[in-house]
């Protein structure tokens, strides 16, 4: 299983969006994808039609009960191959609640890799946040996909999430996470600002960056309310063409690695 | 001094845009305005042209060193009237570094306290979390404004918003904090999305939507790579036109409490 991470500590850059799409389209590919939903919001659930508020159990309780497996939590999607691991406002105690634990920071990395080869890749949509919780994340993921507006704000954030992820490499030593990818999101290609800084980011970082970049689309606005993926809510769509090509992109970068 | 913060979990509906814009509108009618940057990101730091990288203390050392003080941080803007509290990266740790503090949840209120009626506002710009660092804030606040992006995500997020304040009046004594008024941001006039959010809004919660509305400008996206408010980079922008006008209701609105 593959295990990759959609993240930036910036708020409001796709990785939601991005996370319900990628793992949508790469589960259209017949592959058996696992979302995990690692943001208190719970936002990875709605946007497929589940209910936060209405789950039993969630990845608050896998994380904090030793007894309770990954496979306890699955919910199945509408999608076929793509399976679910809830998560709601409870998930926002972690970080104080896990602090006296031992081990702390290798919980989520166990208990993913107690599902074996279940699944060909696990998607993990993060909490626009640099914490415990996150640190979890990149010591459990292979890979990490860094969702990058093109505005000012988004450039500044980013070298802070490229710095952590050297930093969780050299501190603890089961972290082997790379950058798959830089993804482009909410592109509109009028305006200068959007093409100096797709520019300065190419410039920067040469082939880190996707090829495919995600223009805005109001499909992918409203599909959400709709608790589908833009690929099956509205699949001729602009959005829908990109994510799919993204997911493309990201097998084959895989598969190069 | 009114302590006012602008605040909602939901990462990206332009809180930072909202709190230096709307500190910098008061600040130009003559009142005497500190901006207080509480997001690790340091993003209101970066939008006023202040390196976070660059400032030897911060808010983290406020709120960790009982001997340091407010004052002793400020920095001021290059707007006449506006000063600062900057922040950085090690506001990254405070949740998991003040836990074993007596009376955590109070430092932030205690320490705004001290300033006595050197401003006659405080803004405060929020990190997208509810954490022990946004209970501070609500305990150290008057007022909350919560901005809200015309989507589907930001309507959830918002009811999860409102509900913290409720709990936080209720749980502890010292807590007054209100929901001043409810701010429509990022808005796209041309979409069905953004008339029926917008509507859904205004028939649920009335008057305590704010008349005025932000709507999607480029030059909004532009100014923080100038490191200035867009009401002095752009300043006949309809985004300035709009950012002027809220300042004048947020007035308006407390002089009617
Ligand atoms: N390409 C796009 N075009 C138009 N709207 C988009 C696009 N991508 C995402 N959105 C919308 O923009 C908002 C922000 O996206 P999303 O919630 O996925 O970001 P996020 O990074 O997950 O946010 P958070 O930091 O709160 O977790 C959402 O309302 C979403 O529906
Ligand atoms: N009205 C607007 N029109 C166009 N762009 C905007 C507008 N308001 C904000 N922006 C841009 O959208 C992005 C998100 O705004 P901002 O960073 O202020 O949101 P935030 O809520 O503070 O995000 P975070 O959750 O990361 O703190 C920024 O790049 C900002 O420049
Ligand atoms: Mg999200
Ligand atoms: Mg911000």
């Amino acid at each position: 299983m593959k295990t990759i991470a959609v993240a930036n500590q910036k708020g409001g850059c796709a990785k939601t969006t991005t996370a319900i799409n990628l793992a949508a389209g790469i589960a259209m590919q017949d592959k058996r994808v696992l979302l995990v939903d690692l943001d208190p919001q719970g936002h990875a659930c709605l946007g497929l039609g589940i209910d936060p508020n209405r789950i039993p159990t969630s990845i608050y309780d896998v994380l904090m009960d030793k007894d309770m497996s990954m496979s306890n939590v699955i919910v199945h999607s509408k999608i076929s191959g793509l399976d679910l691991i809830p998560s709601n406002f409870k998930l926002g105690t972690a970080e104080l609640d896990l602090r006296a634990t031992a081990g702390r920071e290798m919980i989520l990395s166990k208990k993913l890799g107690l599902l074996g080869q279940h699944y060909d890749y696990c998607i993990i949509d993060c909490a626009p946040a640099l914490s415990l919780l996150m640190l979890n994340i990149l010591i459990a993921s292979d890979e990490v996909i860094i969702t990058v507006q093109a505005h000012y704000y988004a450039l500044e954030s980013l070298k802070r999430m490229l710095g952590t992820l050297h930093v969780a490499r050299k501190q603890f030593g089961p972290c082997n996470v790379r950058a798959l990818g830089l993804l482009l999101t909410l592109v509109e290609e009028g305006t200068v600002l959007c093409r100096q800084v797709q520019q300065q980011l190419r410039e920067f970082f040469g082939s880190l960056v996707f090829e495919t970049v995600i223009h805005r689309s109001v499909r992918l606005a409203e599909s959400p309310s709709a608790g589908e993926p833009v690929l099956t809510y509205a699949p001729k769509d602009k959005g829908a063409v990109e994510y799919r090509a993204m997911a493309r992109e990201v097998i084959e970068r895989i598969a190069r690695l």
